[in-house]
């Protein structure tokens, strides 16, 4: 018996909006600690990985590990039919074939179910070594989605460079260049407003805008982002979601011919 | 000509 319930149902949402630009279908994998997923999307050009932990639930039980392979399109159909105050709960079987979502008003007078068929999928787990990143930047998650949207106008590709000055996002392309840098903060009054830069050496990327841009899908989830990056080796775009876990974004970077 | 490198260039299946 698996069953998950969140008070906050419109994080789910959120989370649905988070992914599925990306990912057409993915597995969620259930076991005591809480819910994972991890997929490539169709490109294998970036990998998506959530963590819900099961304490961010306010009632959660899981029997026995289960992997619940779930069309997002369908999965996302249903989501829509939850209203944002409504509280959520996702329900399974042992080895079933299909997932129960619930639905309750904060009032409890209107509940709904749907019930949803899963499907078999063929998993790919990628292992992602810990790696001590050269730079991480913290930023506001709406002026990262704002950079990523602004300079998308220019070229596919974009430039991310940090220095201990700051980062500089650019692009180029038929019309023009772009360039947007951000400086540290010196001082903030809010810490989801602040620009923070940790850097042990500077590092410049380039990056395909399409995908950075569907990362920003998950703005909603939180305040700030956290972007990690070491010379060749791919991008972390991070956003915690609350007091439940995060989602993270891996993103190879373009490389020469 | 820049090319769009893949994420299982550097992670690998297990």
């Amino acid at each position: 018996m698996f069953e998950a319930r969140l008070l906050q149902g419109s994080l789910l949402k959120k989370v649905m909006e988070a992914l599925k630009e990306l990912l057409n279908e993915a597995a969620w994998d259930c076991s005591d600690a809480g819910i994972q997923l991890q997929a490539m999307d169709n490109s294998h050009v970036s990998l998506v990985s959530l963590n819900l932990r099961a304490e961010g639930f306010d009632k959660y039980r899981c029997d026995r590990n289960l992997s619940m392979g779930m069309n997002l399109g369908s999965m996302s159909k249903i989501l829509k039919c939850a209203s944002n105050e409504d509280i959520i709960t996702i329900k399974a079987q042992d080895n079933a074939d299909t997932v129960t979502f619930v639905f309750e008003s904060p009032d409890q007078d209107k509940v709904s179910d749907y019930e949803m068929k899963l499907m078999n999928l063929d998993q790919e787990h990628l292992g992602i070594p810990e790696t001590d990143y050269a730079c991480t930047i913290r930023l506001p998650s709406s002026e990262f989605a704002r950079i990523c949207r602004d300079l998308s106008q220019f070229g596919e590709s974009m430039v991310i460079s940090c220095t201990k000055e700051g980062v500089r996002f650019s692009a180029t392309g038929d019309i023009g260049t772009g360039n947007i840098k951000l400086a540290q903060s010196a001082k903030v009054d809010k810490e989801e407003e602040a620009v923070v830069i940790e850097m042990q050496e500077p590092v410049s990327l380039t990056f395909a805008c399409r995908y950075l841009n569907s990362f920003t899908k998950a703005t909603s989830l939180s305040k700030s982002v956290q972007l990690s990056m070491s010379p060749e080796v791919p991008l972390v775009v991070e956003y915690k979601i609350e007091d439940i876990g995060h989602v993270r974004y891996y993103l190879a970077p373009k490389i020469e011919d | 000509k820049e090319l769009q490198s893949k994420i299982t260039k550097y992670y690998y299946h297990i």
